[in-house]
């Protein structure tokens, strides 16, 4: 998290590290993300956080027993104290594109169901969205948090991604607007040809910069409180941004836009409706 | 005479015989013999029934044959070829003379010899052995069959058949060779002993045959069963005695067979019953297994509760109980009882109250309970419990994991960060 704050325990309970070893590569490899809790056995996240990095294009996910779930997590250094869970599926969304990371999400169901307290409770999904209007709109404001690299003054010249620096213990958070696609689709062609902002995806930050997500934030939700309900829904997940540093001027994040996934989500948490 | 064979003959043969004379010879041969004699010569003075002058072949006591008269004349008391055979080994020979002999009478010349009896022909009236007849010249003996004996008289074959012992609970025993006839000369004894709490019990089979006398009782053969201080029987004839019940556990039956008779035997089936145990009640909510009309040594009864039932020894909760009918006809162990299993207090959930199903807020199997969120919490996963046959709250999926009173979806436990107004 670029230009955060650090969170306080129960500020979000829904997040959850995802932790992945990849042992089928030689030498294995090791990375994490962040996910959301969606109830006491599903986990949403990004799809491309949960994709094993074969060298072919095929799409296909990173053994189940190769993923561990961390959740209640406030300092990652406390990983040893938290409630972990074993996954014992993933599903990736079968039109997930790694080339440009559309359809960026997928779901984890955990290996046993977690007890709700006060550090661990679900996030709510968005309402449906619609033609005439997107979910989020533009304007809206968003909170991100994630235990990625991080910068708490927001200055633009660092983290790069070619030189990550170093990851948060404490998890962070930023508050972030979401940005019309125009804009968002404007600042990348500004900058350079060839980015795809499709409408499955949806932009946040500020055109000034100092205030993004970074490497290691992935699959974290995008959450906007509802201003009837007072209720906090993930709107988006944590997926990809621009080549150089994390908070560059008009280069913002791009998030998931879960709304136009929840028929697909429903599905998978309670099977396909009944005819 | 002694001799195995020699001649006889009448004073002053071939001369005539005095008159008024009376001469016997007796003739001796070893047992086992028997003597011929034949005449050679005969010229005796003939009579009517020879009432004068004779020769009489006498043996044991009895009259084999009289002769006389003269060998050329028609008369049928002249012996001729005739051989006389003694029935033993004696024999003897008589010749009389009277006092008016007008003729001269040459008197007679006979031979005698020993001859080997056969024993073993066909000829006695009664088999001298009671399984084989081996003669030789002078004698015989006897031998039997594999499996028996030649009893001390030489004749009978008898067997060995005291000290044989029963241990199983039930089998079959019978008279040596049945249905053949059972050796004579024998006193058998058999003797069942099985574990004690058995009653032991025979059944003679109906074909029953052993040596009796139409006035006395059991005099030659018979079966006698002591058991327990009682005694059963002597039983002999040919009326199966059916069944004996005794009331011990050991018995000894005993079979006596003198040395004649050919009796087919007897056979039986014996078996034991244990003693009766009282048939206990089945306890309220209990299961009894097996449920029999009645329970005898060495059998057992399950007793397992109903579903929602605990069963209760001694103050402590088992599975299941056994007790075994003891050999004295009591049940080794009380009769359990079956206790509604009681699942408790229900958890207390944060946030939560507890809602029983009932008045008497009873925590017993099958009673039911209800989780309440309080406030804004959201309502448990799974809010209504029954405590179920294994003792736990047991929700409608067979869940037996408490329920918790989590936030609704969306609901931090801390809030951001006041806005601060510029």
């Amino acid at each position: 998290i670029v230009g955060g704050k650090s969170a306080v325990s129960g500020l979000f309970p829904w997040q959850a590290l995802v932790s992945v070893e990849d042992r089928s590569r030689v030498p294995q490899d090791r990375w994490f993300g962040s996910g959301a809790l969606l109830s006491d056995l599903w986990v949403l996240t990004a799809a491309h956080v949960l994709r094993s990095h074969r060298r072919d294009a095929s799409v296909v996910p990173v053994a189940s027993e190769h993923v561990q779930v961390f959740l209640g997590l406030h300092r990652v250094r406390d990983k040893h104290r938290s409630t972990s869970r074993s996954v014992d599926r993933i599903l990736l969304h079968p039109r997930f594109e790694p080339s440009n990371y559309n359809n960026d999400i997928a779901l984890l169901r955990l290996g046993g169901r977690v007890e709700f307290s006060s550090n661990i409770r679900p996030v709510c999904l968005p309402p449906a969205a619609r033609q005439d209007l997107p979910v989020p709109a533009p304007d809206s404001l968003g909170v991100v948090a994630g235990w990625g690299v991080f910068t708490p003054n927001g200055s633009a010249s660092s983290p790069l991604r070619s030189d990550p620096g170093a990851a948060a213990d404490v998890l962070q958070y930023v508050k972030l607007p979401v940005v019309s696609q125009e804009e968002c689709r404007a600042g990348y062609a500004a900058r350079a040809v060839g980015y795809n902002i499709t409408d499955s995806m949806f932009c946040a930050g500020f055109p000034e910069g100092g205030r993004d997500t970074c490497v290691g934030d992935s699959g974290g939700a995008f959450v906007v409180e509802d201003e009837v309900t007072r209720r906090w829904a993930v709107l988006g997940l944590v997926s990809w941004g621009g080549p150089d540093e994390c908070g560059a001027q008009r280069m913002y994040g791009v998030y998931t836009r879960v709304s136009r996934f929840l028929e697909w989500i429903q599905n998978q948490l309670h099977g396909p409706p009944q005819e | 005479i002694s001799q195995m064979y020699g001649s006889l003959e009448s004073p002053n043969f071939p001369e005539p015989y005095p008159q008024q004379l009376e001469r016997r010879w007796d003739v001796r041969v070893p047992p086992g013999f028997r003597i011929l004699l034949s005449f050679s010569h005969f010229d005796l003075e003939p009579s009517y029934l020879c009432e004068y002058d004779y020769v009489q072949v006498e043996a044991e006591g009895a009259v084999l044959a009289r002769f006389c008269g003269r060998e050329q004349t028609d008369t049928e008391a002249v012996p001729a070829r005739q051989v006389v055979t003694s029935p033993k080994n004696t024999l003897t020979v008589l010749f009389v003379s009277d006092f008016s002999n007008e003729e001269r009478y040459a008197g007679f010349q006979a031979h005698y010899s020993a001859t080997d009896v056969d024993e073993c022909g066909g000829n006695a009236s009664e088999p001298p052995c009671d399984h084989f007849c081996h003669n030789y010249i002078g004698g015989y003996y006897c031998s039997c069959r594999y499996g028996y004996r030649l009893h001390l008289d030489n004749h009978t074959c008898t067997v060995e058949c005291r000290g044989v012992v029963f241990r199983e609970r039930s089998g079959v025993l019978s008279s040596v060779d049945f249905p053949a006839p059972y050796p004579k000369n024998s006193n058998c004894s058999y003797r069942i002993e099985v574990e004690e709490g058995f009653k032991l019990r025979l059944l003679f089979a109906p074909e029953f045959d052993v040596e009796d006398h139409p006035d006395i009782v059991c005099p030659y053969d018979h079966v006698k069963v002591e058991a327990g201080g009682e005694e059963f029987g002597p039983f002999c004839g040919g009326q199966s005695p059916g069944l004996v019940q005794t009331d011990s556990n050991v018995l000894t039956l005993r079979f006596h067979s003198d040395d004649s008779g050919e009796n087919s035997g007897w056979s039986l089936t014996y078996s034991t019953t244990g003693t009766q145990c009282p048939v206990p009640e089945t306890p309220p909510h209990a299961l009894l297994e097996p449920v029999q009309s009645e329970y005898f040594f060495k059998d057992h009864i399950l007793f397992t509760c109903l579903p929602g039932y605990c069963l209760m020894k001694d103050g402590a909760a088992l599975n299941h109980y056994q007790i075994n009918c003891r050999a004295n006809g009591s049940w080794s162990g009380v009769t359990p009882h079956c206790r509604r299993i009681d699942c408790g207090s229900p958890w207390e959930v944060d946030s939560a109250d507890v809602a029983f199903g009932s008045h008497d807020n009873s925590t017993l199997f099958g009673a039911t309970v209800a989780y309440v969120c309080r406030g804004d919490s959201g309502q448990p996963s799974n809010t209504s419990f029954r405590c179920g046959p294994t003792g736990k709250w047991t929700d409608a999926e067979g869940g037996t994991r408490a329920p918790s009173c989590h936030s609704a979806c969306g609901q931090p436990s801390r809030t951001l960060p006041a806005v601060v107004k510029r």
